[in-house]
């Protein structure tokens, strides 16, 4: 095929009820079919407008509000996909496994690959000196079953978050793919997104189409938002992303869509309602055939070249999800603007429409290791308005701005080839790509 | 151009080679 329907489901996931102790493997299958009975309705409508696969959350099946003992009696076994095994023909082959027999089902009834996220276990024993204490590894586990309800893709989570004390990290990470009519595709979970491996390595040296990306991801801004961060990460990785959130507006879940290289095909972000929402778009089965597939971007060469801007400028520190950035103040309408912290310096040229004196717009560069819920190493350029015009309110969430910009180009002396450009809006809208584009030479700047 | 009304924009870059050797919880979890 050469292009096929994508389904991406934004699920309100039915959270068990906190427990000190673990529940029944009854009552544990009783939440989790509660969950999978509104997946189904997604997949039957997706089906029937054409859907090759759906992709569910992460945690979407039972959520995330485990101990490791609470956790156990929603975990199933689940195969290597080389055994062969289709669950809904065969459901006895493997023990209890009624989560995978009722996905296959699914999977099989509606002719649609189905991807979900759900709990594996594998008993181990003394002679495993890494065995945890009570006897048995639990993986934060993605799984695909094909038309016919093959189990075809698992995928066990290696970046697992600060707070997923419930499962245990495989032992090494793997890259997993499947082959489909339609492309051959990537899988992974979450905060893999921001790793090399496997998330780099999966489009870089198995040379995926596209990636199915189960998430929780809560949402922090101004940099961390699900869909401005995701739709970057496929834009710069040149790949399809199906992306698909947990729906939790307490906990500022929201944040789903289908992203390819070339634009964002379809987004939801959604915090006013309780509801989960399904999304559908076409999609090229190989994004590299489609005339507007991105060129690969050198993003330090226009910045090498320049001479650093210098004009008065007192520069001031910021921070943004506990990184501390080196800021400048725009205080013009227009003008050019250069801000360095180590190896990095982000130089600036913008055109307000008009200044105004109740909004404040800065420069930032961050050039440092991120170590908070995660550690990892970043190098950012970033024009943000500050939450109020006092400059120690730089860095903070800002949700809408009245200041125009007629004319912009950011340019950044980056150490790295992986770089994600993101244009954010007023109330949270992500900048459609007319209004922008990004150059060979690594500037992101207004289309003019 | 049609004037944008900015929020945020950002060039987000990662650079593996200076990562630790897990993004996630940390190896103190292993232990």
């Amino acid at each position: 095929l050469d292009t096929f329907i994508a389904a991406v489901y934004e699920h309100a996931v039915i959270l068990p009820n906190k427990t000190e102790m673990p529940v029944s493997k009854e009552e544990a299958l009783l939440y989790m079919n509660k969950n999978i009975d509104v997946l189904e309705k997604a997949v039957k409508l997706a089906a029937r407008m054409g859907a090759h696969i759906i992709v569910t959350p992460e945690d979407g099946i039972y959520g995330w509000e485990f101990t490791r003992e609470t956790i156990y009696p929603y975990l199933e076994g689940i195969p290597a996909p080389e055994v062969n095994w289709t669950p809904c023909k065969d459901p006895k082959r493997f023990g209890y496994t009624p989560v995978q027999e009722r996905l296959s089902c699914l999977a099989k009834q509606n002719s649609i690959y189905v991807v979900a996220n759900i709990g594996d276990k594998k008993a181990c024993n003394a002679s495993d000196p890494q065995c945890p204490p009570d006897g048995r590894y639990q993986y934060n586990t993605n799984v695909v079953f094909d038309s016919q309800g093959k189990l075809v893709a698992r995928y066990h989570k290696y970046n697992l978050f600060e707070p997923e004390i419930q499962f245990n990290f495989p032992e090494d990470s793997k890259v997993v793919t499947f082959d489909t009519p339609f492309g051959k595709f990537g899988i992974f979970t979450c905060f893999d997104i921001f790793s090399h491996h496997p998330a780099v390595v999966v489009v870089e040296e198995f040379q995926v189409d596209s990636i199915v990306f189960p998430l929780a991801w809560y949402n922090t801004l101004p940099l961390l938002s699900a869909v401005p961060f995701q739709s970057s990460w496929a834009r710069a990785m040149r790949v399809n992303l199906l992306a698909a959130n947990t729906h939790n507006t307490r906990m500022h879940m929201t944040g789903s869509g289908i992203y390819a290289p070339e634009a964002v095909k379809v987004y939801h972000y959604d915090m006013e309602t309780h509801s989960g929402q399904l999304m559908l778009s076409e999609l090229k089965s190989r994004p590299q055939s489609d005339p507007a597939y991105p060129t690969p971007v050198d993003w330090s060469a226009f910045a090498r070249g320049v001479t650093p801007f210098s004009s008065a400028q007192s520069d001031f520190p910021g921070t943004i999800y506990f990184d501390e950035f080196t800021f400048t103040e725009l205080k013009q309408n227009t003008g050019n603007y250069t801000v360095c912290q180590k190896d990095l310096c982000c130089h600036l040229t913008y055109q307000m429409s008009e200044k105004r004196a109740d909004e404040v717009y800065a420069l930032g560069a961050f050039d440092g290791l991120h170590t908070v819920e995660g550690q990892y190493y970043l190098q950012i350029c970033t024009l943000l308005k500050c939450h109020t015009p006092d400059l120690r309110t730089c860095g903070e969430p800002v949700g809408s701005a009245f200041t125009k910009f007629e004319e912009f180009s950011l340019s950044g002396t980056f150490g790295t080839r992986y770089v994600f450009p993101q244009i954010l809006l007023s109330g949270s809208q992500l900048a459609p790509e007319r209004y922008y584009e990004i150059l060979r030479d690594g500037r992101l700047k207004s289309r003019s | 151009g049609t004037p944008l009304p900015i929020l945020v924009m950002a060039l987000y870059g990662r650079v593996f080679e200076k990562d630790p050797p897990r993004l996630g919880q940390g190896p103190k979890k292993l232990q």
